[in-house]
């Protein structure tokens, strides 16, 4: 279980790095 | 009042609207009218990208993104979203509009025409060549594309695209036989990345391959570059950003001004460290190129044979930490920290000086 929170964690914080990237300064 | 008007309509007009659209008779009389009616009014605030519209902004996008879970809502919306996908602006906006327009995008891909996946990939293809564009503004044409194809395989849901992924690849191939471009090898490392997410592993085999060739061939250029920095030679890319008085002075300073090739680099390794921090289950052929960038432990270069590979997380950073020890001591203090728990390492938006690297390849030598 706490592997799997890792993991699922470690993805989700991929996604946002990844969304995060898309932003452009106005 | 706009705001305030926006807000309570982002909140309750989708649910509102779908309870009437379930219990009238007269569909096409009352409800499509009033939807007609709020897309029009809405769309004005999403084609506005100032900072002091965000708030606006962020509330039409709400809005948008609610009545977009109906199917039956698609006709007043689909078109005009497209097209703001397709915006030169379309990213100025914040995280939290954009986790709505993921939505959104998502909802509006559908099979028919004009905003089916297909029409996506005709989109890319519609870049204005010949001899009255320059070259500069093509290839800033065809970033700003290859970043909305990216962004609309994001939006998907894992694997929602395997049946195109042939298309999708030969598309990335095509764009790849053009001249090697920061702006455009940029954009190519977020999709990249955006594969990694959307592909499962299994489906991935092909696109290691070209994975691999661009992730080393821009290591090696950057690594040449910093030798030829180090050297005192005027023509790397490090060099040239040196006489652009882009990367001497101010580290911390986070200007978009910064040097198109430093953006390359910084996602480059932003695509090196997803590689490195995905779980084992989740990329398991990466770990045959694994060796390439990491190892396990710290060859000391006087004591290892002449003709061992070095990772090139090592060469990297020895040249980077080469470079700091020629720069100033406040250097040091602006250098942004890195701690190895965080997964992915490096979450800086830009660089403005190449050193800003070295934190990131440091800590991928200690792992």
């Amino acid at each position: 279980t706490t592997m799997n929170s890792i993991k699922e964690e470690t993805m989700s914080e991929i996604e946002t790095s990844v969304l995060e990237d898309f932003v452009e300064s106005w | 009042f706009s705001y305030l008007a926006l807000s309570v309509l982002a909140e309750h007009a989708a649910t509102l609207l779908d309870i009437v659209y379930n219990r009238t008779d007269e569909k096409d009389r009352v409800v499509l009218p009033f939807l007609q009616n709020l897309v029009t009014n809405v769309m004005p605030y999403v084609r506005t990208h100032v900072s002091a519209n965000a708030p606006s902004y962020r509330s039409a996008s709400t809005l948008l993104m609610n009545i977009s879970q109906y199917s039956y809502t698609r006709k007043a919306w689909k078109k005009e979203a497209f097209e703001q996908l397709f915006d030169v602006a379309f990213f100025q906006l914040d995280i939290i509009a954009l986790r709505s327009w993921k939505i959104i995008v998502d909802n509006m891909i559908t099979n028919e025409r004009p905003t089916s996946f297909r029409d996506v990939m005709t989109k890319i293809n519609t870049v204005q060549t010949g001899l009255f564009v320059s070259k500069e503004h093509e290839y800033e044409q065809r970033a700003m594309l290859v970043k909305r194809f990216a962004f609309v395989i994001y939006a998907s849901e894992k694997d929602q695209y395997n049946r195109q992924l042939p298309e999708i690849l030969e598309r990335i191939a095509d764009l790849l036989k053009l001249p090697q471009v920061p702006i455009l090898h940029t954009q190519m490392f977020l999709f990249l990345r955006v594969l990694l997410l959307r592909i499962s592993t299994k489906n991935l085999i092909s696109l290691w391959p070209i994975l691999m060739t661009e992730l080393i061939q821009v290591l090696l250029q950057l690594e040449q570059d910093l030798i030829s920095d180090l050297d005192g030679e005027v023509k790397s890319h490090v060099q040239r950003m040196v006489t652009n008085d882009l990367a001497t002075t101010n580290v911390s300073n986070t200007s978009n001004a910064s040097n198109p090739a430093l953006k390359m680099y910084l996602y480059a390794c932003k695509l090196l460290d997803v590689l490195l921090a995905m779980p084992y289950s989740e990329l398991y052929h990466f770990q045959l190129f694994r060796s390439a960038f990491v190892t396990d432990e710290y060859i000391n270069d006087r004591k290892s044979p002449i003709d061992t590979f070095i990772a090139f997380s090592i060469r990297l950073s020895k040249l980077l930490e080469r470079k700091l020890q020629l720069m100033s001591t406040s250097i040091h203090e602006r250098l942004p920290i890195i701690k190895n728990m965080n997964r992915p390492l490096l979450r800086l938006r830009t660089i403005t000086n190449i050193i800003e690297l070295y934190p990131f390849f440091n800590c991928l030598t200690q792992m």
